[in-house]
């Protein structure tokens, strides 16, 4: 399964 | 947050407000690109879609501070300081930049609804988003040095952000395919002009492009 990218970046 | 995340902001953050502070002392927007400037609105509002999503403190603030510096930076071009817009040099064709990446928004999203594709429309859009600077400063052959500095500044932040998606792969495991890939060609588009900030900038010399 995909890990899901967390967007905490700019 | 990590100390190569935090520098590259307040890099990112220098930059918008060196070039808000030369259009306003120097009352003149002259060598630069409104189409750049446009772009880099486009791409903050179709990033940052999620300002309400609670991060943190810090993540809010930078969010909404490039969102209005930027929007600034625009108005400021295109409505008080028009007459100083040399519109003639700004000529790079943008729709060659937008549509590859509304295409890649498209065709390579982590997840296929709105916001996931407006959100890798703009880290693509951003990645060129700088072409039509470049080109004009490569037409009229030269940069006021503050511009330089802006260029700098904006250059060394999607490069610090390399070396902080280095850190949180090595430490938290953490990877962005997106983000690294549009990153490297952002960071790679500047080389030549981080050549010549550092030969001649620095030295104290004008910006002045072999003929």
């Amino acid at each position: 399964d995909k890990a899901e990218v967390v967007k905490d970046e700019l | 947050m990590n100390i190569f995340r935090l520098a590259a902001d307040i890099s990112h953050a220098v930059a918008i407000v060196l070039l808000l502070y030369k259009i306003w002392t120097s009352r003149s927007c002259a060598g630069l690109s409104l189409k750049s400037q446009s772009l880099y609105v486009a791409v903050f509002v179709s990033r940052y879609l999620d300002i309400f999503r609670f991060v943190s403190f810090y993540n809010t603030f930078m969010k909404l501070f490039f969102i209005i510096g930027s929007s600034a930076t625009v108005y400021l071009m295109a409505f008080k300081f028009k007459h100083t817009y040399q519109k003639e040099n700004d000529s790079f064709p943008v729709l060659y930049l937008i549509l590859p990446c509304i295409a890649m928004a498209f065709v390579l999203p982590y997840e296929y609804n709105p916001v996931e594709i407006l959100w890798t429309f703009s880290i693509w859009q951003e990645s060129v988003a700088i072409f039509p600077q470049l080109f004009m400063v490569q037409k009229t052959g030269e940069a006021e040095s503050i511009t330089s500095h802006y260029l700098f500044a904006l250059g060394s932040y999607r490069g610090l952000y390399i070396l902080n998606w280095i850190y949180r792969y090595v430490v938290e495991d953490h990877v962005d395919w997106i983000s690294i890939v549009a990153g490297v060609i952002q960071t790679v588009l500047y080389c030549d002009f981080f050549y010549l900030y550092i030969t001649r900038v620095i030295k104290g010399r004008k910006l002045d492009l072999p003929a």
